[in-house]
């Protein structure tokens, strides 16, 4: 799950 | 989206501005780290990847990030370009000699040690991240090597360690507000970038009471 891994970030 | 991290990257994007508002204004790239910039290429690049395989009009956030990803990749190659090329004769070539295939190296092997899943994507990731704590480095030899600073130069490292210090002020945030865990990578290797500047912070705020141009020991 991508989203746990601040891949939301720069 | 925070305040600390939208106003990180704000900084990150003035950073690359004065980078470049130097290099056109002054004719001249003296007092900057090609390698540092090289290094910032690689990070980008090796982070990026995803842009690939992310639709950018996913959600507003993918498209913000999209926009800025392409910004930095982008503004990295023409600084390169700038440095290598156009203003080739005013590079310090002489100075700048600070080795970064073992900064490279080191972070490759972290990389391939310390990942969060056991993918190419994953690990090039943990590579950039990694890298990316490092990347200034050469930077702040040559500033040493040289001693005094231009201004544009020392709030161009100021922007980018503002920039960092902003992040971990967004992560605790996170931390809080979305209870993000096991983050120990992006967070630990950011802690380490942010102190690398701690150091240059310090002269810089120095030279700003005195209202002097910068001059590191």
């Amino acid at each position: 799950e991508l989203k746990d891994e601040l891949k939301d970030e720069l | 989206m925070n305040i600390f991290r939208l106003g990180g990257d704000m900084l990150h994007v003035v950073s690359i501005f004065l980078l470049l508002l130097k290099i056109q204004t002054s004719h001249s790239c003296a007092g900057l780290s090609l390698k540092t910039q090289i290094l910032y290429m690689v990070v980008f690049s090796t982070r990026y990847l995803d842009l690939f395989f992310t639709k950018p009009w996913h959600s507003a956030l993918t498209f913000y990030n999209t926009i800025m990803k392409i910004l930095f990749l982008s503004s990295s190659a023409y600084t390169i370009y700038l440095m290598q090329k156009r203003y080739k004769h005013t590079y310090d070539k002489v100075h700048d000699t600070f080795r970064i295939q073992y900064l490279i190296a080191a972070a490759a092997v972290l990389a391939l040690i310390f990942h969060l899943r056991l993918t190419v994507f994953e690990i090039l990731w943990a590579f950039s991240v990694f890298l990316e704590s490092v990347a200034i480095l050469p930077q702040l030899f040559l500033l040493q090597e040289t001693g005094e600073v231009e201004n544009i130069t020392s709030h161009y490292i100021f922007c980018l360690g503002g920039y960092r210090t902003l992040y971990i002020f967004n992560w605790v945030w996170r931390y809080f507000t979305e209870h993000r865990r096991n983050q120990w990578l992006a967070w630990g290797c950011g802690t380490v970038q942010t102190l690398i500047y701690a150091d240059f912070f310090y002269y810089y705020i120095l030279s700003r009471k005195q209202g002097k141009k910068l001059r590191l020991p």
